[in-house]
């Protein structure tokens, strides 16, 4: 009981360490048990250095930085334990260029093997879906689904 | 097993019979504010059972049934069906696909279906439990909720840890 | 003092319908006692009605449309009780291109009265500008401040 | 009056002394994730007066002061000042700039400067009073805050209120 989650813990953390050093081009992330002689009941607390900083506490990274650490954490947990669908709403919102490029190539690497439903308004993330649907609002208050053809897509 | 559509009908801002096809691979939505695109998320969440109308944004389970415009009249039941693939190549091709249902009237009724035959939540939940479909809170990410994942306390972070356990 | 509060709420309240329906292109937004028996103490709820759409709980308007109607209360507040200066990070991230378009109207018409210091990442936002600052890290974890001339900015 | 320029040393990740002069109008910053943009609005906040280090993202006031990088030692102090004019065309010109500096050293002590002479937070404060600088919660928000306008509940919209009226 107790081995089993901390064996998920420790390889979840091993994932996370590479996938956060992946996607920030660099530093360090670490998985850390709060109370460790009680690992039945202890709280888990993220520890995450971007390439170059010092360690310093997590709420003192910017919001773009958080959002890029949350989805290491993410595709950490979902390495160790696949499931078959991910429905993401707008998670690359706070994402730089750079970062979100890193973030895309992440998302199709994973793709081959979980299903990702994402809503997005970045195109670059458009660009990257293997199916785009527009959904429209042509009659006020009436949602309406239309099928975009990716090579003819506007803006 | 993927995620092949997903069918609403009633259900927030989608009066009419809607569907939605999926890729196997990566599916994107977009559109302007307010369009739909969180609620088609909503939908997917409900389908699969989710009890608490605050976590879909409503105050009562009623205000997830399309509630009218200026133009169209209120509807009185929204009904919303996720059909998966088992893609499982030893199962003869009629039990390939599951169809999971969820309707609910303004009375306050709510039935569910499996391949159109009334069941409960919980043959539902015991269906997907290998399978990994359901609550997982790594498996949903809704609309401002990606920097939680980190912001969360260490024992929410616990939780999502015993989840992937 | 209860006369004072009740004339700000009502002349706030006028220009939170005027402007919501500005940024909105139409609908209606009301400022309701929660205890109007009880003026000194009750709670304010908010009202939003989107255009063509039917009045519900604010609870349910997407991403973009709540921080569009907290920007249409922002400056309803503001022309009612000006502030020298107004600092506002990343406030237009979830707004959609015609939604920012019609926000930029509004800050540039506000910025006659009020100095307004924006953080932001949308290009069209930095375009209003009339001083626009690159803040580096060319230094890991180091930032420095750059002067960008508005009609050589890249990208 | 308006803010003429922030100057900042060792706050957060600019150990330099760095210094910007806002225009009368629109000033925007620009750059990419973790570049220090919301580290500036943390100073503007906190030369104000801010005395919750969790409302400027720190655990404690420590955390505020330039704690090193790979290549460079951690500083021993921060400092941030800001300079208003006036805009006053009846005072003369030697009296129409403000400069309020706040200092904070690694030991825990703290400063404030109103035209580089030492003064109490309560003197700032009572010089901005009538001017509406200071700490109304609708002329600063921050990173991911502007829904919260919307979502906060009905008493904490009386506050806002009645800080306007
Ligand atoms: N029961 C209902 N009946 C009719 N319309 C509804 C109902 N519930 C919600 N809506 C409408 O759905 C809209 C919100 O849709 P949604 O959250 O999906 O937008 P979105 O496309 O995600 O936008 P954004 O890009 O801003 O996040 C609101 O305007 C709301 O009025
Ligand atoms: N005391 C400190 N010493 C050194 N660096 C610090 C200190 N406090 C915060 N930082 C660094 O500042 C960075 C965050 O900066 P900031 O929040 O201003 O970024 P930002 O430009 O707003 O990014 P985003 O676009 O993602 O919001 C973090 O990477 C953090 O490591
Ligand atoms: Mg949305
Ligand atoms: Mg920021």
């Amino acid at each position: 009981m107790e081995k089993k989650f901390l064996q998920a813990l420790q390889a979840i953390e091993k994932n996370f360490l590479e996938i956060f050093a992946q996607l920030f081009g660099g530093g360090q992330a670490f998985l850390k048990l709060t109370d460790p002689d009680n690992v039945l009941e202890s709280g888990i607390e993220i520890i995450a250095q971007p390439p170059g900083k010092k360690l310093q506490n997590i709420s003192l990274l910017s919001g773009g930085e958080k959002a890029l650490t949350a989805i290491a954490l993410l595709f950490a947990v979902l390495q160790y334990k696949p499931v078959p669908f991910c429905v993401l709403d707008e998670i690359d919102s706070s994402l730089d260029d750079s970062n979100l490029s890193r973030y895309i190539r992440f998302l199709k690497r994973y793709a081959a093997g979980t299903q990702f439903i994402v809503i997005t308004h970045r195109r670059k993330t458009m660009e990257e879906a293997d199916v785009l649907y527009g959904i429209t609002m042509e009659e006020q208050g009436i949602s309406k689904v239309v099928s975009l053809n990716l090579n003819q897509k506007a803006g | 097993m993927y995620l092949k559509s997903l069918d609403i009908t009633g259900f927030k801002s989608f009066p009419e019979k809607t569907q939605l096809k999926f890729s196997s691979g990566i599916t994107a939505a977009v559109g302007p504010n307010g369009c739909g695109k969180s609620n088609l998320v909503d939908a997917i969440r409900w389908a699969l059972g989710e009890q608490s109308a605050k976590l879909l944004r409503g105050s009562k389970m009623d205000d997830l049934i399309f509630n009218g415009t200026a133009r169209r009249k209120a509807l009185n039941f929204a009904e919303v069906s996720l059909t998966f693939d088992r893609a499982d190549k030893y199962l003869p091709l009629d039990y390939q696909e599951i169809v999971i249902t969820r309707r609910m009237y303004r009375s306050g009724e709510g039935e569910y279906y499996l391949n159109k035959t009334p069941c409960r939540l919980r043959d539902i939940t015991e269906l997907f439990l290998d399978t990994g479909i359901g609550k997982e809170t790594y498996s949903l990410i809704g609309q401002g909720r990606v920097e939680q994942l980190i912001n969360a306390r260490p024992e929410e972070h616990r939780e999502l840890f015993e989840e992937a356990a």
